[in-house]
């Protein structure tokens, strides 16, 4: 798992 | 979402709502950084740029909208509303605060994920939240003894970090991603920040005393 965590916090 | 990242939203949002209840109430802003909440309005301004281009849920919607105009309205309150802006202690706020604001572009423009407008300004706006809350802990040290509300009010605003951390634990077990070394520093850097102030809160809580913190 490479992907970066989204940006769907505050 | 999970209960950290809940628990960490809902004490940011409790930090701003003791904001406004002690500025409202008190019809004073003495104990209150000027600068932290400019700050504060800088971090959310370019974090939340977004806003009308990427729809993520109506929850994340109304927070960002939540968090921009309250921090801008304390701001507007702090310098411009007739009443309050006299009790603002403008010779105790003297953090050169747009320091921070100059390091915080040099670093987003040295470390950031991907090299696009979003990213700088979203690494921006993480760093200059780390450490968004120095003028405003100075303050408190100058003016001594610190009113219950504003203690509360930079009680939960530290917390809320604390539980986005436990957030970035949780989801690196449980989800694919693993959250950005930039949100893990500067989250741990912002809570580190507080430590000292959390010991004091924590002695004055458990002594029934003022919050004082030493000079």
């Amino acid at each position: 798992w490479n992907h970066v965590l989204p940006h769907d916090e505050l | 979402m999970n209960i950290f990242r809940l628990a960490g939203d809902m004490t940011h949002l409790f930090s701003v709502l003791v904001l406004l209840l002690k500025i409202y109430a008190t019809k004073s802003c003495s104990g209150i950084s000027l600068k932290t909440q400019e700050l504060y309005a800088l971090v959310f301004l370019t974090r939340y740029l977004d806003l009308f281009t990427d729809f993520i849920s109506v929850y994340n919607s109304v927070m960002k909208v939540v968090f921009i105009s309250s921090s801008v309205a304390i701001v507007w309150c702090m310098r411009y509303h007739p009443l309050t802006r006299r009790t603002y202690d403008k010779d105790l706020d003297t953090f050169r605060h747009y320091i921070l604001v100059g390091v915080s572009i040099i670093l987003a423009l040295l470390f950031h994920d991907r090299f696009t407008f979003r990213e700088v300004f979203w690494a921006f706006s993480i760093y200059l939240e780390a450490v968004a809350i120095l003028p405003q802990l100075v303050l408190l040290q100058r003016s001594g003894n610190v009113d219950n509300l504003t203690g509360q009010y930079v009680f939960f605003l530290g917390a809320y970090r604390a539980f986005y951390i436990l957030n970035w634990i949780y989801r690196y077990f449980t989800e694919n991603h693993y959250s950005r070394w930039i949100s893990w520093l500067a989250g741990f850097v912002q809570t580190a920040l507080y430590a000292d102030f959390f010991y004091y809160y924590f002695v004055s809580w458990k002594n029934n005393a003022k919050l004082q913190l030493p000079a």
